[in-house]
């Protein structure tokens, strides 16, 4: 598909002669615009083409016999290793350990809170839910259900207050001998001044050694907007990208990832607890290129 | 002095950042650009903006915010469809509330009968929004509970039925089916249910939009789109190529979690909104 492309843009290119300096600016250029339809966010794209491609596209490609090849081989490669590098795993301090998601509204919080319950009790820890979403209707019926679901305990306290809640959560943690608290956050506009004080207080009283970004993995140009505001108020440790189990290209890993320099550590790829994998940035990168 | 044929390429690249910036998509921005540049714009002016604008407003505007047709059936069916987490649930209270203030009575089919507590939260939204709910146990079929809500709304003489439906991403083959199950019992009460099928789209959307439109459309014909959380910084720019391309009009826009953050298209101030 996309060496398909790049040999038949090449090939208008070369015409008979080989390969010039020219042209590969001009695949460079070819190269963003790919980025930008598999929504990659215009800065990011930018970044990453002039950035990363135009010292790696160099005299290799023009001296190959298969220019377009060598270029998406290239590309390719680079792209994952941007991604992610080397794997990083879930942080954890002293027990109970707590976990903080947060993100944009629907952007997949809740199904990935209790996919991580699972993920960690499948590797031997204990984890406790916490319901700390106190203004989305059903919100708490809804990480109750999860949590019945998969036989893992849930906090709800009797609270309004998230702070008290995570504080109430941690006893009730301690006196059950739960190791991890994975807390729930409501969904939030970055724009919305007092939800994202909200968050940075919480986020303050908790100091969770791992708090994810939950990100729409369908997201477009907002990508970098929306996660560079999260970044400025509250600490990032990991990227999750959900719902790519859809046709989405997924060009907002590039984006999230550029912009805060943080990990992508899972992946979601479905509706249910099971469906959270660890992140691929090989797989990843061909996904984005198409 | 400016013409249509002769605009400054700086400003146009500026405009072009900002429509790519906005989700337009790369396709729909070459050719609404290349359009300025070559003078072929049906607008005249000077301003590039302008005329970008006008361009924009022409292609999106469909010239009627209150569609005279609705209700023009009882109960007058409406069905909210998209991909999961982009707000229907939500717009379907805001929806119940806004026709309540026109005086229409509601009925809500809690037709996301998968997710855990999805009737729990529409039961609470429809309560918001003034409406009834019709709902069944979970792991119910969806159409089952279209059926029950339709035959309840007809039997009170209700004017609008509102069927939620669950969060699917079109490329689920089984799901769309389900969907196109909704609509064909929908269909089989009355041949012209449903009267409307909106794609809810989150305005974060990128070009993926596209195939959200036309996979919902394959499913159950869809008739326009409410873009949800235009409150953000998203500017939905996805819109433009999906009108382009499947002529859809945008019938509503959400702006906020409250019931009163829903508002009837308007394309002036969503086209001045994509531009700045
Ligand atoms: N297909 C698919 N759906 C997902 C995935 N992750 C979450 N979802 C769905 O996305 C929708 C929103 O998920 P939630 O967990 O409620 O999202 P949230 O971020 O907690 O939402 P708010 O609390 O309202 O901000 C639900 O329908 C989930 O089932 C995924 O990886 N794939
Ligand atoms: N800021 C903002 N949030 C919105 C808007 N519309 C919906 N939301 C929020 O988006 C989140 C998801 O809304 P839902 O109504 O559950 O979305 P849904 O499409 O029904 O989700 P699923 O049924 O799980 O697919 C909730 O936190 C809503 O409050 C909007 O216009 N602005
Ligand atoms: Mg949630
Ligand atoms: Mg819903």
């Amino acid at each position: 598909q996309l060496t398909d492309r790049f040999e038949r843009f090449v090939r208008n290119l070369r015409g008979q002669g080989k390969l010039t300096e020219a042209n590969v600016r001009d695949t460079v250029r070819e190269a963003r615009r790919i980025f930008l339809e598999a929504d990659v966010s215009l800065p990011a794209a930018r970044a990453f083409v002039d950035g990363v491609l135009e010292k790696s596209l160099g005299r290799e490609v023009l001296t190959s016999v298969t220019p377009g090849q060598q270029m998406v081989k290239i590309i390719h490669d680079e792209l994952a290793v941007f991604l992610g590098g080397e794997f990083a795993p879930l942080q954890f301090g002293r027990s109970p350990s707590p976990i903080l998601m947060v993100g944009l509204n629907g952007s997949g919080k809740t199904t990935t809170a209790a996919k991580l319950a699972l993920h960690l009790k499948r590797r031997g820890r204990h984890p406790l839910l916490v319901a700390a979403d106190t203004r989305r209707p059903a919100a708490i019926d809804q990480i109750e259900t999860l949590g019945r679901e998969l036989e893992v305990p849930v906090f709800t306290g009797d609270r309004k207050d998230p702070v008290a809640i995570a504080a109430g959560a941690r006893d009730y943690a301690r006196s059950q001998g739960l190791d991890c608290l994975i807390i729930d956050s409501a969904g939030r506009m970055h724009v919305d001044e007092e939800l994202m004080a909200e968050l940075a207080t919480l986020q303050a009283a908790v100091a969770p050694p791992e708090t994810l970004l939950v990100a729409d993995g369908m997201t477009g140009q907002d990508a970098v907007r929306s996660a560079k505001a999260f970044l400025e108020r509250v600490e990032l440790t990991g990227i999750v990208l959900t719902k790519l189990d859809g046709d989405a290209r997924g060009g907002a890993a590039l984006s999230i990832r550029w912009v805060t320099g943080r990990p992508i550590k899972f992946v979601g790829v479905g509706e249910r607890p099971a469906d959270l994998e660890p992140f691929h940035p090989d797989r990843m990168a061909g996904r984005i290129l198409g | 002095m400016l013409t249509p044929g002769k605009i400054d390429a700086e400003v146009l690249d500026e405009l072009e950042t900002a429509l790519i910036e906005a989700d337009v998509g790369v396709n729909s921005v070459e050719e609404l650009v290349d359009k300025l540049r070559s003078g072929r714009s049906t607008h005249s002016g000077l301003d590039p903006a302008a005329l970008l604008k006008s361009e924009l407003i022409s292609l999106l505007d469909d010239c009627q915010p209150e569609r005279p047709e609705r209700f023009t059936a009882k109960p007058w069916v409406i069905l909210l469809a998209g991909v999961n987490g982009s707000g229907k649930t939500t717009t379907a209270g805001k929806l119940a509330h806004y026709f309540s203030l026109q005086g229409k009575r509601s009925v809500v089919a809690a037709a996301d009968t998968f997710r855990a507590a999805a009737v729990e939260q529409i039961e609470e939204w429809a309560r918001r929004g003034g409406a009834r709910i019709i709902k069944q146990s979970s792991g119910a079929d969806p159409a089952a509970v279209a059926f029950d809500a339709y035959q309840s709304a007809r039997a009170r003489g209700e004017d609008l039925l509102l069927v939620d439906t669950a969060g699917r991403l079109q490329a689920r083959r089984n799901l769309m089916d389900e969907l196109a199950k909704i609509g064909r019992v929908l269909k089989q009460l009355d041949p012209s249910a449903p009267h409307e099928a909106l794609l809810v789209m989150d305005a974060t959307t990128g070009q993926n939009g596209l195939s959200q439109a036309s996979g919902f459309t394959a499913a159950v014909g869809v008739t326009g789109l409410i873009v949800t959380k235009l409150d953000g910084t998203a500017r939905g720019g996805v819109v433009v190529p999906i009108r382009r391309e499947l002529g859809l009009p945008i019938e509503f826009i959400g702006m906020g979690e409250g019931r009163d953050d829903l508002h009837p298209f308007d394309a002036k101030t969503f086209v001045d909104a994509l531009l700045d």
